[in-house]
């Protein structure tokens, strides 16, 4: 459940990363995009929770939820990063940090 | 002749200030003529929107809003300790506050819908950034974003990439393709000498950047100067002058109206109201169009602290006030007759790689940057909108640094200001300064960086690594720009804000919105728990059934063949004491004749529940008692009929 409720349910505290996934010539359809997300995340151990809003080949990948003691989620956190830089889909990747932001 | 029943409404200076004349935004006479906002919705992304209080309530908009702090579709405010998540539903108000219903204050649209995005009461990341930018961006038309990075004097922040690639996108495809409009507060840290420039929503070219002046005209305390802001409106000043009176929260200390709302959170929905004014008039200005008409509608005005420069295309800019007061009356009259401003055409410098020391002040590293004609050609461009220029500088302390930009006219812009604050080391790495001082200008010419070091001497020196021009504009040219002038100033008069006149808009585009997440978890968390019970108590309810089946049939009764089903006990049915169900059986009487059912749709042999009328019905199920007992066993009131079901 807590998956499924996409990248606007975000942050419990988990590490998390976008992805921005090459497109490939003729893929027009989303649902196709969708799987190959889904196949990066798992490669990756990780959760793709879905697409960013409104940016298509944009998605949220968080961490499977659980505690976990800090050496795992480290761990788990360098092989992340191993597999989404070098992953031949991948044209960009980011894990999410709190941004600061005042109102004014 | 405007008048309104809302008791704070003659506090509303903003609106129409009878001390100061003038000094207001000029709307009544928009108002006067029917241009409310109608048919255009503002969405505050902010702590949230109280969207029940009494002036907000009916103006609300369900469609348009979300909550992404906690992941649901309503975007009510939290408590919380520091009472602070009032923010949100200030802004509202100023923007879509409902007239004439003897609460509080008035809002600049208040035919306008109003929506809210809470998303600052919570951890926030560049993709949840991301999201807010376009969440129901086919509902939504205007963006209002009183926040931004930290005005502290030495940040340098921005959207990041998530949040970038949603603005550009928010403006490719909002609103039916015409863009979304995304008003930001140019940032309150004055007192810190900080500049919006080191804000890259501030700074950003799809982005109106609004700043605050104070009731006197003058530039408040807080309020920032930039090469890259647009235009400037009405605000709180120091304790001595009025602030903004506007709709509150009613949760905790709140009353639901406040006279106390200031800084330039405050002027930017007051300038977001004036743009759904605009929009209500021609709702296929684009989002150029709309920063096009500000500029050429906003009016510059007696500062003698401003330096207020008129740039080559006759439009006057100062670093303190942008391109001057918004004027709300000018604004819709512009939008009115304006046609849409040709194709956004751009020219990018190659990376012009550099590495050369930044000397100490006076003296100042000059480097150069010529854009041809040929270099044009390509797209096209003849006249200037907002000019980009991206550096690399490393030097030990950031806030010593001056950037300042020429453009070919020789328009001087202070791109990078000096903080005092700002100590970090880093320098600058790829950082965008902008300005809009040379909006209108040729494109054509050389333009010049200026670097120099204002700090102490001691340090070591910076170095200039590489830096990178942008310009954007249009094909435009600069007699374009002066008929437009022109055409603005002819329609000044209000001649054509009425309803007979109007110019045609195309529908916009078809975008279908991605709706993947339509439940939320707690729908489907509710919707799975409604499911197990269901599925709970029908198992059970069809073990009771089969077991009292059994147990009717495995009675010596069955076992001849004829079961007795005692009538129901109707009173019982009533109160609920007993199960309703209903055999597929013959009836037959007592006495041994079948007799046959009148409905001739009913199947030979078998009436279901639907052959029988209520009052016919002989209640196959009730009590254990009643089923185990032969007839001349059982109680009389279960043999009340002479007319028996026979299985």
């Amino acid at each position: 459940l807590a998956e499924a409720g996409g990248p606007e349910a975000q942050w419990p505290g988990g590490l998390s990363w976008a992805v921005h996934l090459h497109s490939r010539e003729g893929e027009q359809e989303e649902k196709t995009m969708e799987r190959r997300a889904d196949a990066l995340a798992q490669a990756a151990g990780l959760v793709n929770t879905g697409r960013i809003g409104e940016l298509r080949g944009h998605y949220l990948f968080v961490q499977p939820a659980g505690r976990k003691p800090a050496m795992e989620v480290e761990a788990a956190r360098r092989q992340a990063e191993a597999v989404l830089a070098s992953h031949a889909d991948v044209h960009w990747h980011s894990e999410q940090r709190l941004l600061r932001r005042t109102k004014r | 002749s405007i008048y309104f029943n809302d008791p704070k409404y003659p506090q509303q200076w903003h609106l129409n200030n009878r001390q100061s004349p003038g000094r207001d935004i000029n709307v009544t006479g928009v108002w006067e003529r029917n241009v409310t906002g109608r048919g255009v919705t503002v969405v505050v992304v902010d702590d949230g929107v109280e969207h029940t209080v009494q002036d907000i309530a009916p103006n609300y908009s369900p469609e348009g809003s979300y909550d992404l702090n906690s992941n649901d579709p309503d975007p009510m405010p939290h408590p919380d300790v520091e009472n602070g998540n009032h923010h949100g539903t200030r802004c509202a108000g100023e923007i879509a506050a409902v007239p004439n219903n003897s609460f509080c204050a008035v809002g600049v649209a208040f035919g306008s819908r109003i929506a809210g995005i809470r998303v600052l009461d919570g951890p926030l990341t560049d993709s949840m950034e991301a999201v807010a930018f376009n969440k129901h961006y086919q509902i939504n038309d205007i963006y209002s974003c009183s926040w931004g990075p930290d005005d502290d004097g030495k940040t340098v922040d921005g959207p990041h990439q998530l949040g970038k690639a949603a603005l550009q996108h928010g403006v490719m495809a909002g609103r039916r393709g015409f863009g979304s409009i995304f008003v930001v507060a140019s940032g309150n840290g004055g007192q810190h000498n900080d500049n919006c420039n080191y804000d890259g929503y501030a700074n950003s070219i799809y982005t109106v950047t609004i700043g605050a002046v104070d009731e006197e005209g003058r530039m408040p305390f807080y309020a920032e100067e930039c090469a890259s802001m647009l235009a400037v409106t009405f605000s709180g000043g120091d304790k001595m002058l009025r602030s903004i009176v506007t709709t509150d929260w009613d949760l905790q200390k709140g009353t639901g109206c406040t006279e106390g709302h200031t800084g330039t959170s405050a002027a930017a929905p007051l300038a977001a109201g004036m743009i759904a004014l605009m929009l209500q008039v021609r709702p296929c200005l684009t989002w150029r169009d709309v920063q096009h008409i500000i500029v050429f509608t906003a009016t510059q005005y007696e500062d003698r602290h401003a330096d207020w420069i008129t740039n080559e295309a006759g439009f006057s800019h100062s670093h303190q006030h942008g391109f001057g007061l918004l004027n709300a009356w000018r604004l819709v009259n512009a939008a009115k007759v304006w046609t849409s401003v040709p194709y956004l055409a751009s020219y990018v410098s190659p990376v012009i790689k550099e590495n050369k020391a930044i000397p100490q002040s006076p003296r100042a590293l000059e480097v150069r940057w010529n854009v041809s004609r040929t270099d044009l050609e390509m797209s096209g461009l003849k006249t200037l909108e907002h000019v980009a220029v991206t550096v690399s500088i490393t030097h030990p302390r950031r806030g010593n640094l001056e950037l300042k930009l020429f453009c070919p006219s020789g328009m001087m812009s202070l791109i990078g200001a000096p903080r005092s604050m700002d100590s970090d080391p880093s320098g600058f790495n790829d950082w965008t300064f902008s300005t809009v001082r040379c909006w209108g200008e040729r494109a054509k010419g050389v333009y010049r960086l200026v670097v120099r070091d204002v700090g102490d001497e001691s340090l070591q020196v910076g170095v200039l690594r590489q830096w990178r021009l942008t310009l954007y504009g249009s094909v435009w040219s600069p007699v374009d720009i002066r008929d437009r002038q022109r055409l603005l100033q002819n329609a000044m008069s209000g001649k054509y804000l009425h309803d007979s006149f109007t110019l045609p808009c195309p529908p916009g585009l078809s975008i279908p919105e991605e709706d993947g997440y339509t439940i939320t978890p707690n729908t489907l968390k509710t919707l799975v728990l409604v499911g197990c019970f269901t599925v709970f108590w029908t198992v059970y309810y069809m073990l009771e059934v089969y077991l009292s089946q059994r147990s009717v049939a495995s009675s010596s009764a069955c076992r001849n063949g004829a079961c007795r089903w005692p009538r129901r006990n109707r009173k019982a049915r009533e109160e609920g004491t007993e199960l309703e169900s209903v055999p597929l059986c013959n009836r037959k009487d007592l006495h041994g004749g079948e007799v046959e059912s009148t409905d001739p749709a009913a199947s030979p042999g078998l009436l279901g529940p639907e052959h029988l009328e209520e009052g016919a019905w002989h209640l196959a199920l009730n009590s254990k008692g009643a089923l185990d007992c032969p007839p001349q066993q059982c109680p009389p009131e279960l043999l009340q009929d002479q007319q028996e079901q026979i299985c």
